[in-house]
């Protein structure tokens, strides 16, 4: 113990790879690392540890101060994208219920038009946290719900429309082309970009994570990321090596399947999370 | 890939005409990163590149001009052999056969009840499902609009999940349906009051199949999680689903070196027909790249 060498730096290694690290990205850390190490004379295991633990949650630094994103002009638009099953529509719910507890009026936008109780799913998360809701029937048409939805939010005087969208796999360019549509719709309706476009990442994702941020990054013009699921044992390493490549901060963190497990996401808190 | 990575680094080796135990070293390297960018896990990759260079040696690729094919078939024979045969469906001895579906949250798991059920009309059989997921919002009527659209009766009940497998298993018998599907509701594999509930639920109905829907993505975590499932239920197989996305699905290899339980099926997409047999040669190409 407290001896430095190269097996200390291979334990690292191994740590960061577990955690799903991509094999590009850890070279990279712990190139840094051992400059970082010479250049400041540290001389522990503890030591180099920490540093470590800095130079990762750096990587995010900026993230800390960004709420998610708050217009002059209400409502604001918060959309959610994603592929199957991350935590797009529980994520929309345990959004609702925050801004609830904050005096706002948000408004859930039933967008999910094609996956069987879809519709129904996101209801019972309106009725839990006490937002509007807009719906139309299974099988409408995406972005004709959300454009309904602003409009409504705008004549009851709702702050935030939290429009949830059907999963999908970016391989699936007819999806990726819808999803395209609902955004410029929805600018259309607001008069502006989305307020946030929010990628919703399962922790549990290994390399594909990159994969799925370039994609929708591309098409929907992604703002920020939520992470899911770091309630299980999945470290989400894959979300290091989307900091330097794509500039999406990760805004959110969902920590359970209840109405109160979310958080602001916290950069110290990942890194130090990464390596328990 | 891994093809076109190789021919990089054997390519300044033809031009010398021999390969040293460095250069092979260099290869097997390259070999590592293609397999961990591939989500297969760092323990299961340090055996598999473990074999794959003794393999090496043993077919003296130090000696051969086409060392990197060699390589490439060594390590796809290597994978296929891995992922191993085929198995054949559970019938129970009597009717009806019951299949419990089991998963981390959001893996696929109702989906592919319908999908199994579905498979299982279109072969002249006669199942039914179970709605198993009382916390999920909607859950039991996602597994009753998926019903209505394969043609599958669907059993819905009060009280627990075990209380509603009970009443279903009844039901199956009474209609003298063939197999019963079970559709559970998402769980962490270390919360140990849902890992105890799922195997209450096997308990009371007797399971034939019993699977781990894991979702193609799945980085690291994939060992600990089939691990955690393989203990408390003792499965007999793993479907990995939405590999119609560009996951490699590395986690597939891993979980099969480290628990022994093979893939029987693999989801291909949304709807309710995206179902098919595993095979081991497709699997092998996907994860190499
Ligand atoms: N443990 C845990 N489960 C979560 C979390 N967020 C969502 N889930 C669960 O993950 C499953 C999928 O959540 P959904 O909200 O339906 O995911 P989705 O992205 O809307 O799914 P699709 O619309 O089908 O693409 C559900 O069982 C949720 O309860 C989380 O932070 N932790
Ligand atoms: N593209 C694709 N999507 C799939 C596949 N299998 C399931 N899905 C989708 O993945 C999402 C989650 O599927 P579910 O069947 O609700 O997953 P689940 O395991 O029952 O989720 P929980 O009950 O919340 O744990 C849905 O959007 C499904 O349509 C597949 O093979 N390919
Ligand atoms: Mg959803
Ligand atoms: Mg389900």
């Amino acid at each position: 113990r407290g001896v430095i060498d190269e097996n200390l730096y291979s334990v690292l290694e191994e740590e960061l790879l577990l955690a799903d690290t991509s094999v590009a990205v850890t070279e990279e850390i712990l190139s840094e690392l051992r400059d970082a190490v010479r250049k400041d004379k540290v001389t522990t295991v503890d030591g180099i540890r920490e540093r470590l633990r800095h130079e990762i949650a750096s990587r995010f630094d900026w993230d800390r101060v960004k709420g998610l994103n708050e217009p002059a002009v209400p409502p604001a638009l918060w959309l959610f994208v994603g592929v199957n099953g991350v935590g797009k529509t529980t994520t929309i719910g345990k959004l609702a219920s925050s801004l609830k507890s904050k005096g706002k009026r948000p408004l859930l936008a039933a967008g999910d038009t094609f996956r069987a109780a879809a519709i129904e799913q996101l209801q019972v998360w309106a009725e839990r946290s006490g937002a509007d809701f807009v719906g139309a029937s299974p099988g409408s048409d995406s972005a004709s719900v959300v454009f309904s939805a602003i409009e409504a939010a705008k004549a009851r005087g709702c702050t935030h429309v939290l429009a949830d969208t059907a999963g999908r796999q970016h391989t699936k360019s007819a999806l990726m082309t819808e999803l395209g549509k609902t955004v410029r719709v929805a600018e259309k309706a607001m008069g502006r970009a989305p307020d946030e476009v929010l990628l919703v990442l399962d922790a549990n994702t290994g390399q594909n994570a990159v994969r799925q941020a370039e994609e929708f990054g591309h098409i929907a013009g992604v703002t920020g990321l939520v992470l899911t699921k770091v309630d299980g044992t999945a470290k989400g390493g894959a979300l290091i090596g989307l900091q330097r490549g794509l500039h999406l901060p990760v805004k959110l963190v969902g920590t359970g399947e209840g109405i109160e497990d979310l958080r602001l996401f916290d950069p110290k808190w990942f890194a130090e999370r990464l390596f328990a | 890939r891994l093809t076109r990575r190789l021919t990089g680094v054997f390519s300044s080796l033809r031009r010398q005409g021999r390969l040293s135990e460095d250069d092979v070293n260099n290869a097997l390297r390259e070999v590592r990163v293609a397999v961990l960018e591939a989500d297969v896990n760092y323990g299961v990759a340090k055996d598999f590149l473990a074999r794959i260079k003794e393999k090496a040696v043993g077919e003296n690729l130090f000696g051969s001009l086409t060392a990197d094919q060699t390589l490439v078939r060594i390590v796809r024979d290597e994978i296929v052999e891995l992922l191993g045969e085929d198995v054949p469906f559970h019938w129970a001895p009597a009717p009806p056969t019951v299949v419990l579906m089991a998963g981390l949250q959001g893996s696929g798991k109702t989906t592919t009840c319908a999908k199994l059920a579905r498979w299982l009309v279109k072969d002249g059989k006669k199942p039914m499902m179970a709605a198993c997921d009382l916390q999920r919002p909607a859950a039991v009527h996602q597994l009753q609009v998926l019903g209505e659209q394969v043609g599958v009766p669907v059993h819905t009940g009060q009280g627990s999940p075990v209380d509603v497998a009970k009443e279903a298993i009844q039901r199956a018998r009474h209609l003298f349906c063939d197999v019963l599907i079970v559709d559970t509701a998402g769980r962490l594999a270390m919360d140990a009051e849902l890992m105890n509930e799922l195997a209450a639920i096997e308990k009371a109905v007797g399971s034939h199949e019993r699977l781990l829907v894991l979702d193609a993505t799945i980085g690291q975590e994939s060992v600990n999680v089939a691990q955690a499932f393989q203990d408390r239920l003792g499965l007999t197989g793993v479907v990995i689903t939405k590999l119609d996305g560009d996951a490699r699905g590395g986690a597939v290899l891993s979980v099969r070196a480290v628990t022994g339980v093979p893939v029987r099926y693999v989801g291909t997409g949304e709807a309710t027909d995206a179902l098919e047999r595993f095979s081991s040669e497709r699997m092998a190409g996907r994860i190499l790249g």
